[in-house]
């Protein structure tokens, strides 16, 4: 027996938002550290790992590990029809083919059910090992999608470079070449809209912007969002989900041939 | 010139 009760439940109608256009299926896992999803693209260019801690949840009940398979294009479709105030909770039996989604209104006048097939997926479990990462960049996550949206009208790629300059997003095309520079800014009126460069030695990596420009499809669900870099690996970028968990995505970067 | 990286280089499956 599952049943996750969110009081927020627009959170779910956010997450699902941003990610449903890089994955098409995949399986959301339950257990008692809380509600997950692994998941790559269909080209294993790019992951997406999701966790919504279970203390997140006003009521929380997993019996056993479950995981259910679900096409995302159809989970959104349901979630739309619940409205941003209300609460969402999610309900499956032991063995069901099926999960429910109910929402409820704020004041409770309104309590509708959606159920929905669930639906058998072959999904691999990817190891992420621990990282020491050479630059790590939090920014407004708005400023992020700004940038990745402009530099894809002149370009295909980006690259983005730390140096104790700033970070430099730079992209080039047949037009012409972009290039935008973020220094490090903490003397701002509100934390959120600080960029911070912590810096441990400069990197700079190319990554195709038409995932980037995905990815930004996350920005409603925070005002930050923190870009991790190393030579060698994939950048993360991380959007938090309140205070109760978050959305990384990983993105192979562009090797030279 | 560049090709894009994948994921299953990186990550292993567990």
């Amino acid at each position: 027996m599952l049943e996750l009760r969110l009081v927020q439940g627009s959170l779910l109608k956010k997450v699902l938002e941003a990610i449903k256009e890089l994955v098409t299926d995949a399986n959301f896992d339950c257990s008692a550290t809380g509600f997950s999803l692994q998941a790559m693209d269909s080209s294993h260019v790019a992951l997406v790992a999701l966790l919504l801690r279970s203390e997140g949840f006003e009521h929380y009940r997993c019996d056993r590990n479950l995981s259910m398979g679900m096409n995302l294009n159809n989970v959104s479709k349901m979630l739309r029809c619940a409205g941003n105030d209300d609460i969402i909770t999610l309900k499956a039996d032991d063995g069901s083919d099926t999960v429910t989604f109910m929402f409820e209104s704020p004041n409770q006048d309104k309590i509708a059910d959606f159920e929905m097939k669930l639906m058998d997926i072959d999904s691999e479990h990817l190891g992420i090992p621990e990282a020491e990462y050479h630059a790590i960049v939090k920014m407004p996550s708005a400023e992020f999608a700004r940038i990745c949206k402009d530099l894809s009208s002149i370009g295909d790629t980006v690259v983005i470079s730390v140096t104790k300059e700033g970070v430099k997003f730079s992209t080039r095309g047949d037009i012409g070449n972009a290039n935008i520079v973020c220094r490090q800014n903490t003397t701002v009126d509100k934390p959120e809209e600080a960029t911070i460069i912590e810096m441990q030695e400069p990197v700079s990596l190319t990554f195709a912007l038409r995932y980037m420009n995905s990815f930004t499809k996350a920005t409603p669900l925070s005002n930050t969002v923190t870009i991790s870099l190393s030579s060698e690996l994939p950048v993360v970028v991380e959007y938090k989900v309140a205070d109760m968990g978050y959305i990384r995505f990983y993105l192979a970067p562009k090797i030279e041939d | 010139d560049t090709k894009q990286g994948n994921i299953l280089s990186f990550f292993k499956k567990v």
